[in-house]
């Protein structure tokens, strides 16, 4: 099972659409200050069913919306496709390739869909949880974030070992 | 549910340990039950001790060091349940050359089974890609991504070839 | 009391304005009273637009636009109040390199009022010190401290006297 | 107004009598992760009258006495000494050079000094009111702080504005 592409179009900086392909092996992003490397971690955790806009460094879902620039006008949705390549099926679906698609209008309409069918926010949640992958998965470490595991209190801690034990 | 994350926190216990001590080249590190009668509940305990110091508060520990020991705590989930892919956003930034280097080490024994999308401003970490993507913003506020791969890719292919003669 | 920390918070507002737009090479920022009418009590409000964007919660921005609109905010004080001496314990680290250049213009131009301590990872910033102390534990555990100042010293007389030529 | 010298034994990882003849202009510190780097700013605050050992990164007063390391014995007594060179005569006193110490006894017992005459803490923490210097100010910016003016509720902010304005 391997993650093969992420499309983004709309979501926070990523006024146009960008596509990443992604290889077999280790992947390094890198960029000057604010050009919007963490936009893609928080894209990738969205996709996957993040609910609390805090999580994404937002205080509403609706600010992950391409909110335009000097330049450019705000857009009116914001896509993010994940495509995972699962030649083990150890997903539950009958395709080597999976595309998870989530979207948010400016309205506040939510779609979720898995190669072009639309579903709910809990399918694509559970879809996951068998492999370890989800939102808040301890795999996906975001910016500043890793400190926490050190100076948190002992209770919090716990939250985070009983994700993996 | 309680034996089995007993049986879990025992193994990433055992992990840390080997992971602390490998990442910092020696010391001790443990994590425990603050109420080992309570497992469901309890928090959690982390000692920390980099090679040649005292066993002290974990507060006390640099900013560094701090970072250094929660990567191997991270690992040390990762070695029980290792996830597909995983995303890890600047968790070089706090660590000298030298720590660098060794979390690097760290991070290609896992290689083999995870895909890692690391982000990251350090030279150093770039030299262990096997892809690029570069994120900039042409256009102010608009992001656009770069795929540094060919030359990469080229510059390894030269060096193989020269490696062989 | 009252009048002395309206007509301070206003110096230091006016600085924070000049000084971001210097740091940032553009954009806008500002600092308010959340309650005019409570000046002794009331929070205090921050906005912060790097160049091209839009203006939005400052939650939103990158680690490093975070770390850079903080250190305008630093020094919109140190304007007002400078400081004899000042020590800052690695303000460079999530800065990319133009960045880290611009912040260590901004630093320069406050040397004449205050001596300044500056911890750093980074070669850039070094380059600008007068002195500079290494520290080092040749045992472990036992810090020591070596001062690197005669080559920097004498590498500065050589390029004196180079460009006199 | 100048900062001219500071002295440290038995605070932290500096087990050995260390002193730094601090130069005009910019001095900076460098070394690797743990080194001690940040353990001279905690001097700094302790010296000038810090009393709250969480800001020191200690759970109590007695953890910034040197605990020895494991192959040197602890201390006794943490002492810090810093010294001013007053040649505008700022400073409510009639010497030129003002040297200020501090101690603390594994007993608990504690010594404060100016130029080798004991005074209280107070008469330290009062000796530097107009210079603006102080154990808490915004002058001395501790690692990984810097982001808590922007990432604080509007009301914590508060807090270091009354500080300078
Ligand atoms: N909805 C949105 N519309 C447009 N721009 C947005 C939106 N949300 C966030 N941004 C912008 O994205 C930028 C932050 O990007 P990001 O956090 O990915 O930077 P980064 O590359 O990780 O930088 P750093 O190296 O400093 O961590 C901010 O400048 C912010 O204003
Ligand atoms: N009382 C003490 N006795 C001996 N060692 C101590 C004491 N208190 C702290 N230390 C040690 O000092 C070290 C931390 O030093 P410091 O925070 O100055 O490092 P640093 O040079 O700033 O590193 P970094 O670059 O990672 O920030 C820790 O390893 C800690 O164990
Ligand atoms: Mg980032
Ligand atoms: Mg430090």
């Amino acid at each position: 099972m391997r993650l093969k592409r992420i499309e983004i179009l709309g979501f926070k900086s990523f006024g146009e659409k960008t596509v990443f392909e992604i290889n077999d092996g280790t992947t390094a992003i890198v960029g000057p200050n604010g050009c919007g490397k963490s936009n893609v971690v928080d894209a990738i955790r969205w996709v996957l069913g993040e609910q609390s806009p805090s999580k994404l460094r937002g205080s509403n879902m609706q600010d992950i919306i391409f909110n335009g620039t000097t330049s450019l006008k705000p857009l009116g949705m914001a896509e993010v496709s994940i495509t995972i390549e699962d030649t083990e099926n150890k997903l539950p679906l009958d395709y080597i390739d999976i595309r998870i698609t989530r979207r948010l209008f400016r309205t506040g309409e939510s779609q979720y869909l898995i190669n072009k069918k639309q579903c709910r926010l809990k399918d694509i949640q559970e879809l996951f949880m068998d492999t370890g992958m989800s939102n808040d998965s301890y795999a996906i470490m975001a910016q500043g974030k890793i400190d926490q595991l050190l100076t948190s209190k002992p209770e919090d801690r716990r939250v985070f070992f009983e994700e993996a034990a | 549910a309680k034996d089995q994350f007993a049986e879990n926190f025992e193994k990433i216990r055992q992990n840390f340990r080997e992971i602390f001590t490998l990442l910092f080249g020696g010391g001790k590190a443990d994590i425990s039950l603050i109420d080992e009668n309570d497992i469901l509940e309890s928090g959690i305990e982390i000692m920390a001790k980099p090679p040649g110091k005292k066993n002290q508060t974990i507060s006390l520990l640099s900013g560094g060091e701090k970072a250094l020991s929660s990567i191997a705590l991270l690992f040390s989930i990762f070695k029980l349940k290792p996830s597909f892919f995983s995303v890890l956003d600047e968790l070089d930034a706090p660590l000298d050359e030298s720590n660098i280097l060794r979390f690097l080490d760290l991070l290609k024994s896992f290689t083999d089974k995870t895909q890692f999308l690391i982000i990251t401003h350090s030279k150093t970490t770039l030299k262990i890609a096997d892809f690029i993507f570069g994120i900039t913003m042409q256009t102010p506020g608009l992001s656009t991504t770069v795929s540094v791969n060919l030359q990469k890719k080229e510059r390894k292919e030269k060096k193989k070839s020269a490696d062989k003669k």
